[in-house]
């Protein structure tokens, strides 16, 4: 569909205008580890088409486990959010967002943040009381 | 900025293009994609032609809708936009069911999933002259672009991870400027 503006839009596109395939993962915002949620066997599916899961990994469960952390964990790094390992607003938000679907990761290798060697994740800074 | 895994590039400077016949695109729609080489063309010194058999080009651009045969389906309106391959593959897939939007501001589109396609253009551009994906925000590498965004100027991580691979263009005076006019970010909400 090729549109120039907003001049030739027809109405039934506008009418139909919401759908998302991911939109569904804002039902997942607030999801925490150690529980079960349906869903999320489906967001383990997105971090896997997307390198942050190993293809070695299947038949997801609805478990929030320590594979999705550490995909969180990694996605919040690569796109600078708040690294939580948690379904928090903000990475949701991010992950429904449209996207090119080559992978951020391949074969474990990303030379995003995720792959640098400095680490800038708030996470892991060290402060010493004097 | 980042590469391919073994920094994959294309070994001439000379490169065409051509469309998938079946497409029937519009020369409105053709002059968004040469544009959008042209984007690319400026600081490096690679050219891209236009050529009319999509089997004899060097990369062939074709737009589909869901399962088209490289293990790769796309998901219609939103989600993923397009995808295409390092070098010397020269694919290049967009997703038919998006809503495109050629010319005109995007970001005015009363039609939310409006998607700017000279952006998507330059990112996968990107992709097929041998760059991945950055964390950049303001790079045209970055991963993701909201709906009724248009971002297509190429920032300057893009341009150090592309002259890495092809140097610079001699003509290219060293000056870009990054823009992007964002009306929303995405369907998120955010």
């Amino acid at each position: 569909h090729f549109f120039h503006s907003n001049v030739s839009i027809p109405e039934d596109l506008l009418k139909n205008a919401t759908s998302n395939p991911w939109s569904f993962f804002h039902q997942l915002s607030g999801c925490h580890a150690g529980e079960k949620y349906d869903g999320l066997a489906k967001l383990k599916s997105y971090f896997q088409y997307f390198g942050y899961i190993p293809n070695s990994l299947s038949n997801f469960t609805d478990d929030f486990d320590d594979s999705l952390e550490s995909a969180l964990r990694t996605y919040q790094q690569n796109f600078n959010l708040n690294i939580t390992g948690q379904l928090d607003d903000q990475t949701v938000n991010h992950i429904v967002r449209p996207r090119c679907g080559n992978p951020d990761i391949v074969n474990g290798s990303s030379s995003m943040n995720s792959g640098k060697t400095h680490n800038t994740s708030s996470s892991h800074v060290h402060t010493v009381s004097h | 900025y980042s590469f391919f895994t073994g920094m994959p590039r294309w070994r001439k400077q000379a490169l065409t293009y051509a469309f998938l016949p079946g497409n029937q695109l519009t020369d409105e729609v053709k002059t968004v994609f040469s544009r959008a080489f042209d984007r690319w063309s400026t600081v490096i010194p690679l050219t891209f032609t236009q050529a009319d058999s999509i089997n004899a080009a060097d990369i062939g651009i074709g737009f589909y809708s869901g399962d088209h045969g490289d293990g790769e389906p796309f998901d219609g309106v939103l989600g993923t936009l397009a995808h295409s391959f390092s070098p010397p593959s020269g694919q290049f897939h967009l997703d038919g069911d998006e809503n495109w939007v050629v010319t005109g501001d995007v970001r005015t589109s009363s039609l939310t999933t409006a998607v700017d396609l000279e952006s998507v253009a330059v990112h996968e551009i990107g992709h097929l002259l041998g760059l991945g994906h950055s964390s950049v925000e303001e790079s045209i590498m970055y991963p993701t672009i909201s709906s009724r965004t248009k971002k297509v100027e190429l920032a300057d991580d893009d341009i150090q991870g592309i002259q890495v691979l092809y140097g610079s263009n001699p003509n290219y005076n060293g000056s870009s400027t990054t823009s992007v006019q964002e009306k929303e970010t995405g369907s998120s909400g955010a």
